[in-house]
């Protein structure tokens, strides 16, 4: 599992 | 100040636990839909937990205080299911989850998780039921009766118990009897007896 990244939520 | 025994066993827990997270996240991601911001800090609360609590087992078992399942603190023992650093993140983030998330998201978390527990509880309960039927050779009425039987009075630990089918195909689990065998025909009562001792 690739480490979690916050990213913007979807639209 | 961790010892190069217990650094080396903090090298090799930290990115299963960090990966287990991970995946936590991601899933809360995908129900959840939260901000960037609250993302942030749901990684951050429960990563620092996870350091935490990898670098004391970590240092709790290079120097011996953990064996058999058993982890000795200030001299008790201790379950060992208690400590492990898993149980440590998986309350911070829930607590960081409660804090960070709005009514309406805290509500598809919850109800996501419930679907999780009784998908894992269904599936659990059809592995026990066929390990039981190779030993058994049940009829469908008793596959049907023995899996609403173990459903009804459901243990959380009976989903480890799954775990022992992987190990050997004459496995099978140990379960109360009277979840069992009222279902039971009276040679299948003798076998399970037998496997159960």
């Amino acid at each position: 599992v690739q480490p979690f990244e916050p990213q913007d939520p979807r639209p | 100040g961790l010892n190069a025994q217990a650094k080396a066993l903090l090298q090799q827990y930290r990115p299963i636990y960090m990966s287990k997270l991970s995946g936590h996240l991601y899933a809360l991601r995908e129900v959840c839909n939260p901000t960037r911001e609250q993302q942030e800090q749901l990684l951050e609360s429960s990563q620092a937990a996870l350091e935490k609590a990898v670098r004391e087992y970590a240092k709790q078992m290079a120097a011996g205080k953990i064996n058999r399942g058993i982890v000795v603190i200030n001299g008790m023992a201790q379950m060992q299911g208690q400590s492990e650093p898993w149980d440590a993140v998986r309350n911070e983030l829930d607590k960081s989850i409660a804090e960070h998330l709005t009514e309406d998201q805290l509500a598809l978390y919850k109800q996501d998780a419930r679907d999780r527990r009784e998908f894992r509880r269904q599936a659990a309960a059809t592995n026990l039921v066929s390990a039981i039927d190779k030993q058994l050779s049940l009829t469908e009425e008793q596959r049907d009766a023995v899996h609403a039987s173990l459903l009804k009075s459901w243990q959380e630990s009976w989903e480890v118990a799954v775990r022992g089918l992987l190990q050997s195909p004459q496995y099978l689990p140990q379960l109360p009897d009277k979840v069992i065998v009222p279902h039971l025909n009276a040679n299948q009562k003798s076998v399970w007896k037998a496997a159960q001792r």
